[in-house]
């Protein structure tokens, strides 16, 4: 399908030119109101002066999300999709050179909040990270298979709220096994700070 | 574009067999795991013996949610949609034989968990709901616009849970109305009962 095609063409120029750039690309994909965006918040302070990063935030309206993101000390673009319910490869490479900079080493897409769509949509980015708020439930995994299959990382956020739902962690862990068995598993809270310095030591690293 | 085309013609079709039968129908929206399926199992188990309802669910995989929702008294069909990031009307039409009695008053179709896709997928519906949880943060209307500007009905969820988020009721509703000033708003908690009443005998009303 030629919608495909073009994205998957530009897909290959921007991870081409990231390759090139010596930068790291990860691709947050996950539910409307997961904890993407505040998950960003805390990580950039905390890679602040440590790892330089560089942000793209995609969203059908508004610049609200890039707009929280910003004064981090990281460039960050907002792209708005209109209609679209994911980004698109082409968009990335539009904005690469407004954000990426000489000493840029990771680059973190925070992609329009869907399950569904975005794990269609190759961006160029190194892998894709799947967020799923303890909120929504431990059977998303296999619900939404298509984008747990394509997520070597998963973050189990919001886990400050597990004492007042019934979270179960171990059905939970099952179910993204189950879709992806390699699954490198986060839990977290970017709310109370709870797992954060696991996930930072993790970008830290990947960004080496 | 042809696949909407197609769609709409059997859009059309489900909407004229509906108005012969009788039968009103309304499409819920949302995020994945912002309780609609826990919604429909209250609403089933209320409106036993009272409005007979017949429910169609559509997930991208498994048939978890029409497991769920049957044996509550009313003719469930799941369908599971594969790749698509939404219910579309040919499914919807391809199971009405199934599940449609001579006194089915009302149709209640769960779509696959989405805010942006079914958003623009006629399903033959009378009118769609959005559901947000509060969960999801009060800004969801005005970024995933398309879905609210279509939806007459909206339902904040999970309502127990405010206490432990920082959710602000006034903002949430004046972002609701920012983007459908019209909107018919519920607020509820599927679990505790909260607000459930006047769900329910809105229900009622429609479905006289
Ligand atoms: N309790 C709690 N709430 C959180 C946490 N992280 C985010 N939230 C709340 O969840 C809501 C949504 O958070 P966002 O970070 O905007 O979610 P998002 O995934 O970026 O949303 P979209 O970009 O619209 O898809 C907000 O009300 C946040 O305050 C957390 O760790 N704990
Ligand atoms: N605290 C609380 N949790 C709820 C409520 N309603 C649903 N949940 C929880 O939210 C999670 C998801 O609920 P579901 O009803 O499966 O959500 P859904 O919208 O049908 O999910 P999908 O069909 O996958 O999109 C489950 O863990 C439910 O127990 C509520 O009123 N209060
Ligand atoms: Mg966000
Ligand atoms: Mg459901």
């Amino acid at each position: 399908e030629n919608i495909l095609a073009v994205n998957d063409a530009a897909a290959a120029r921007v991870r081409a030119r990231l390759a090139d750039a010596g930068v790291m690309a990860i691709n947050l994909i996950s539910s409307p109101g997961s904890g993407k965006t505040t998950l960003l918040e805390r990580t950039l302070e905390s890679l602040r002066e440590r790892v330089p990063c560089a942000v793209i935030a995609g969203d059908q309206r508004t610049d609200r999300d890039a707009v929280r993101l910003s004064d981090k000390g990281a460039p960050v673009r907002q792209i708005e999709t209109g209609d679209a319910c994911h980004l698109y490869a082409q968009q990335i490479e539009a904005v690469l050179d407004d954000i990426l900079a000489d000493d840029t080493r990771l680059l973190i897409i925070e992609n329009v909040g869907n399950l569904v769509c975005p794990a269609a949509f190759d961006l160029g980015e190194h892998f894709k990270v799947a967020l799923l708020s303890v909120t929504e439930g431990e059977d998303k995994p296999i619900k939404y298979p298509s984008l747990f299959l394509g997520a070597p990382v998963v973050v189990l956020t919001k886990s400050d709220l597990i004492p007042h739902l019934d979270w179960d962690d171990r059905t939970a862990r099952g179910y993204v096994r189950q879709v992806r068995p390699d699954a490198k598993i986060f839990e977290l809270s970017a709310k109370t700070g709870d797992g954060m310095d696991r996930w930072i030591e993790y970008l830290e690293d990947l960004a080496r």
